[in-house]
C-alpha cells in the first residue's frame, strides 16, 4: 500500500499514526507547496492523517484534501 | 484493505472496533472539514464505524456518510 | 473479503454470525441513517445477516436490503 | 467464496451442508423479505442449497431462485 | 473452483463424485425446480455430473443440462 | 484447472488417464444427451480424451468434439 | 499449463517429451477425427510435438497444426 | 513460461540451451512444415534458440523466425 | 513498488527516508535535468520526498513537483 | 522475466552479464537474420546488453535495438 | 522489477546504485547509439540512475532522459 502526496499550499501536514495496540503520532511531516512525499504503510505506521491543501493518491484513486 | 475518509463537515468520527472475541472501541479518531485519514485493517481494527457527513473510498468504490 | 454497509434509515441491524461448530450471534452492531460501517470476514465471523433499508457493496456490487 | 443472497419474500431457506465425508445440515437460516445474508465457505460449509424467491450472488453473477 | 446450479425442473440431479483412487459416489442431491445449489470442490469431491433441465455456472460461464 | 463437458449425444465417453510414469486410463465416464460433467484435473488425473459429439469448456474456451 | 487439441483428421499424434536431463517419448496417444485431447505439462512431461491436421489452443491462443 | 513453435517449413530447429554456469545445447528437435512444439522452460532449459521458418507464441504475442 | 523520477530542472532532490522507529534521512540524490533516477522501496527506505520541478512516475500514474 | 529477441540483421550480439557482486560477460550469443533467441533472467544472469539491429520483446512491449 | 533502456545517443551511462545501508555505484555501463539494455533489480542494486539521452521502459510505461 503506497501512499502519493503532493502539496498544493505551504505547510501540509502528514502524520503517520502508530500501528499495534495504541494509535499515536509516529512522525510528523511538513511539506511545502509543490514538494511530493511517497510512502508505504510499515511495521510501525498502519493509519496516516494529512491536513492542508494537498493532492493524494492511492489505489483508488484521487482525492484532494483541504476546503 | 484500506479504507479513505475524507471529511466534509466538522467532527466527522472514525471509530475502529477490535478484532476478535471482543467488538469494542480500539480507537476514536475526530476529524475536521478537510481532513482525510487512510488506514489499514490491522491485527487490532477488524471493523470500523463512521458518522458524519464524508466521502468513503474502499475497493469496492466511493459510498458518502451523513444524511 | 471486506463488506461495506451504508444505513438509509434508523435502527437498521448487522449481525455478525460465529465462525466454526456453532452459528449463533457473535455481535449486533445498529446504525443510525447515514452510518457507514465497513468490517473484514474475521476468525471469529463467517457469515453475516442485515436487516432494514441499507445499501450494501461487497466484491459482487451493491444489493438493497429492507423492503 | 462469498455468497450474498437477498430475500424476496417470507422464509427464504439458506441450508449449509457439512464438509467432508458426510453431506448432512449444518445450519438452516431463514430469510424474511428485504433482508441480506452475507456468507463464506468454511471449514465446515462446503455446500450450501437455497429455496424460496431470492437474489442470489456469486462470483459468477447473479441467479435468481424460486420459480 | 465453485459451481452454481439452479434448477429448471423438478427431480434434477447433482452427483458428487469421489476425488482419489476410486471413483464412486460420495453424494447425490435432488433439487427441485427453483432451487439452486452453491458448491466447492473438495478434499472429497473432485468430479460432479448433473442431470436434468438446469442453469449451470462455473468460471467459464454458463451452460445448461438437459435435452 | 476444471474441464466442463455437455453431451449432445448420448454414449459420449470422458476418459480419465493417469497421472505418472504410466498413461493408461483411470476411469471412463459415459454421458448420455444433456448431461453435464464438471471435473478438476487431480493428483490421478493429469489428462483427459473425450469421444462423441460434445460441447467442451476450458480455460481457453469452448471447443466441440464429434465430427 | 493446459493443452487442449482437438483432431481435424485421423491419426494426429501427441507426443509427450520427458522433462529432465533427457528429451525422450514418453508417451504417444493417437487422436481420430473429432477427439477432443486436454492435458496438463506434469512432473514427467515438459515438451509436446503435434503431428497432423488439428487445432490447438494454449494460453497464447490458438494454432493449428498439419500442412 | 511456455513457447509455442508452429514450423512453416521443413527442417525448423529448435535449440534447448542448458541453465546454470554453462550454456551449451541441452536438446535439438527437428519440426517438418505443420507440425506444432509447445514445451516450457525447466530446471535445465533457460534459453532457447530457433532458425527456420516458424511462427513463434510466447506470452508478449507472435514472432516469425526465418528471412 | 518502483519509483520512476525524470528532473525536470537541475537540483531536484530525492531524500529516502528511513523504515523503522526512526523517521531520518537515509540518502539524498540529487538530480540534474534530464536524468532520470528509478528506485524501489527497501529493507532501509519506506518513505521518500522530492522536491524540486520533476516528473514522477508511481503505480499511481503521474505528478508533477515543483510549483 | 521472458525476452525475446528476433535478428533483422546477421551478426545481432546478446550479451548476457552476471548476476551478484560482479558484472561480468557470462555469455554471448550470436544471432544470423531471422533467428529468434527466448531466454530467462536466471539465477546466474540479471542483465542483458543487445547489439545490432534486431526486435525486442519484453513485457513492457516491442523496442528496436541497432541505429 | 525489470528497466529497458535503449541508448538514443553514445554515452549513455545506467549507473547501478547499492542495495542496503549505503548507495553508492555499484556498476556503471555505458551504451551506445543503438544499444538495448535489459535488467533486474537485485540483491545488490535498488536504484538506478540514467544519464544521457535514452529511452526507458519500466512498468509505468516510456520515459526519456536527457534533455
Ligand atoms: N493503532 C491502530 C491504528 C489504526 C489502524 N487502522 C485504524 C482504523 C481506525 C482507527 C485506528 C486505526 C492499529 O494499528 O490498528
Ligand atoms: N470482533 C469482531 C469485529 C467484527 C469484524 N467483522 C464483523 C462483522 C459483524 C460484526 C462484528 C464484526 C471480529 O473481529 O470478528
Ligand atoms: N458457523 C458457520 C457459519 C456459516 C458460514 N457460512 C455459512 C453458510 C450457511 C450456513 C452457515 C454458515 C461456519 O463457520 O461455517
Ligand atoms: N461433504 C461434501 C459436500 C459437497 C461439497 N461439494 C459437493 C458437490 C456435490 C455433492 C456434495 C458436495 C464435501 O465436503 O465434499
Ligand atoms: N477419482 C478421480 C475423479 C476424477 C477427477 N477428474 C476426472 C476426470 C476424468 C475422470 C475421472 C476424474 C480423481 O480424483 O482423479
Ligand atoms: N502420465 C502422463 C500423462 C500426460 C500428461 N500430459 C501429457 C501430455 C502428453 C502425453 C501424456 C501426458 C503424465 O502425468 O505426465
Ligand atoms: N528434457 C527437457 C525437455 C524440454 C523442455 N523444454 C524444452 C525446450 C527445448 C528443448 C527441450 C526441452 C527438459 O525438461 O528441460
Ligand atoms: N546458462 C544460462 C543461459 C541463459 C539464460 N538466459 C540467458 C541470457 C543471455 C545469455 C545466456 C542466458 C543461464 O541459465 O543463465
Ligand atoms: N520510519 C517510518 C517512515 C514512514 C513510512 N511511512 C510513513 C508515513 C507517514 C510518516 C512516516 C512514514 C516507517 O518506516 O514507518
Ligand atoms: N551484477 C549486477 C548486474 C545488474 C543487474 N541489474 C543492474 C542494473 C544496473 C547495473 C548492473 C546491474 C547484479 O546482479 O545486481
Ligand atoms: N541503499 C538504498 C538505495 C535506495 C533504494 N531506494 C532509494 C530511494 C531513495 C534513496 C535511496 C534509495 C537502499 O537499498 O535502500
Amino acid at each position: 500500500d503506497l501512499i502519493v502526496v503532493k502539496a498544493c499550499e505551504n505547510g501540509v501536514t502528514i502524520i503517520g499514526l502508530t500501528r499495534g495496540k495504541e494509535t499515536v503520532v509516529h512522525h510528523t511531516e511538513k511539506l511545502d507547496k509543490g514538494e511530493v512525499w511517497i510512502s508505504q504503510f510499515t511495521q510501525h505506521i498502519s493509519a496516516i492523517k494529512i491536513r492542508g491543501k494537498a493532492e493524494i493518491l492511492s489505489k483508488y484513486g484521487k482525492v484532494e484534501s483541504g476546503k
